[in-house]
């Protein structure tokens, strides 16, 4: 929240539009700023009544650099908009920068998104510090309802839940990397670093950082899903292969490769198999092992063919850990395996587990 | 083409810490301003879950040029 807690001590508030980007119609302005408002109201017992005239609590208008309030806007990109907390005059009202360009989808910066961002400062939400709350302050783009828990909480410790909840399923918050039962969704290298997905984020290791940095999968990689299933580097190609449901996606660093998405079955995968569950490289032997439920298979990536001879076991081939992984990856010569709140650092020479650890340890909790 | 100059990113900086944790503008002899300097990015660092460092690296500038909301990430906006 701002200092002093401000917020509206009546939950009744108007707003009006001043005026419109060019950049969209106008009747998708108003749907965006309304859908917006709406996914505020859906959690608190306030409503908002639209006005065509006079001042309303909330005045909403697109202006560029000096608009006015002596808080310049920059030109195109930086700063997307603001808005001023409760109160009386200027507080509760919004300006976008119209040197941005509006969009109703990913294209460029979506008004829904930034509206309900800047709405929430304009009810009393400061900026959060959780990277997969709604007010946090950098732009990022997703579909579905916006507020996360978070979000959820503090608004309603301004002004109470809704008399009459409507059922939205919030956002989970960022994941805790020092969570007990932590566990991921996909591990692999990239170009030196490592990367693990784990929901809508991923965290990014360097050898030389004793941080983790946790980032939004979308914000980095727009083209790809929310959700990760596996992951492999393939250093020969410098490539990373990424895998949700049955479609598998190939990045050149931080680019994504023409061509792709491709489906798993092209790797040769059974039309049975709906995803993968891990994957890894082996740089020694040049195959990529896939892991799907209990079974896994031996990618040669020479000749672009599954190996004969698979699927096979995991618990035959790989004994001493679980019958199904949720990542895995190769360091050092070791193989590491997840599953769920465990990882088994695992010997390929000498068919082994050589350590047990919990998953969050992997991020140096 | 060529590099961005130290001095631009640390004006990057300044600017970006003034505007979103109140950086103090204006003459208080260099040791002071230093050490506010490096107080507001180790602020920064700490609002971003960033390695708090207290210096200008890569990661930290990189957050910087994101494109963001304007209002600061501490204090009462008016």
């Amino acid at each position: 929240h701002f200092p002093r807690h401000l917020k509206w001590e009546n939950n009744n508030l108007t707003f009006r539009i001043l005026n419109y980007t060019p950049d969209l119609k106008k009747t998708d302005v108003d749907r965006a700023i309304r859908s917006a408002l709406n996914a505020w109201a859906d959690v608190t017992p306030l409503t908002f009544k639209k006005l065509h005239e006079g001042i309303a609590d909330i005045m909403i208008s697109f202006g560029s650099r000096e608009h006015g309030d002596y808080n310049p806007f920059d030109g195109p990109d930086g700063l997307l908009a603001h808005a001023y907390p409760p109160g009386q005059g200027i507080g509760g009202d919004t300006h976008f920068d119209e040197d941005e360009h509006w969009t109703k989808d990913a294209s460029a910066y979506n008004l829904f998104m930034v509206a309900a961002h800047e709405l929430g400062h304009a009810l009393g939400m400061a900026h959060s510090s959780d990277a997969g709350a709604l007010m946090y302050p950098i732009y990022s783009f997703s579909t579905g309802y916006p507020l996360a828990e978070d979000d959820i909480e503090g608004i309603q410790a301004l002004y109470g839940p809704n008399p009459n909840p409507k059922k939205r399923k919030p956002r989970p918050d960022a994941p805790n990397k020092c969570d007990p039962k932590l566990s991921f969704d996909a591990v692999t290298e990239l170009r030196g670093e490592t990367i693990i997905f784990k929901d809508r984020f991923y965290w990014r290791l360097h050898p030389q950082m004793t941080e983790p940095e946790l980032t939004l999968i979308k914000f980095t990689w727009p083209s790809l899903p929310n959700k990760v299933d596996a992951a492999y580097e393939y250093p020969e190609k410098d490539l990373v292969y990424i895998f949700s449901g049955i479609r598998v996606w190939a990045l050149n660093g931080y680019t994504l490769v023409d061509g792709y998405p491709k489906y798993i079955h092209k790797l040769g995968l059974p039309k049975t198999i709906r995803e993968v569950d891990a994957a890894v490289h082996i740089k020694d032997t040049g195959k990529t092992l896939l892991f799907t439920d209990e079974e896994y298979w031996s990618y040669d990536e020479a000749t672009g063919t599954m190996d004969a001879g698979f699927p096979r076991s995991i618990e035959d081939d790989f004994p001493g850990m679980h019958d199904e992984f949720d990542a895995v990856t190769f360091q050092n010569g070791r193989l590491y395996f997840f599953h769920e709140d465990l990882q088994y650092e695992y010997s390929y020479n000498y068919r082994k587990v050589i350590r047990i650890m919990r998953t969050n340890s992997f991020l140096y909790c | 083409l060529p590099l961005t100059g130290k001095t631009d990113d640390h004006l990057l900086a300044e600017k970006y810490l003034r505007r979103f944790y109140g950086l103090p503008t204006g003459l208080r002899g260099r040791q002071a301003s230093s050490s506010d300097f490096q107080n507001k990015i180790q602020q920064m660092q700490r609002f971003f879950k960033l390695q708090i460092t207290g210096n200008l690296d890569d990661n930290t500038l990189e957050v910087m040029k994101q494109p963001r909301c304007g209002v600061p990430d501490v204090g009462e906006y008016n």
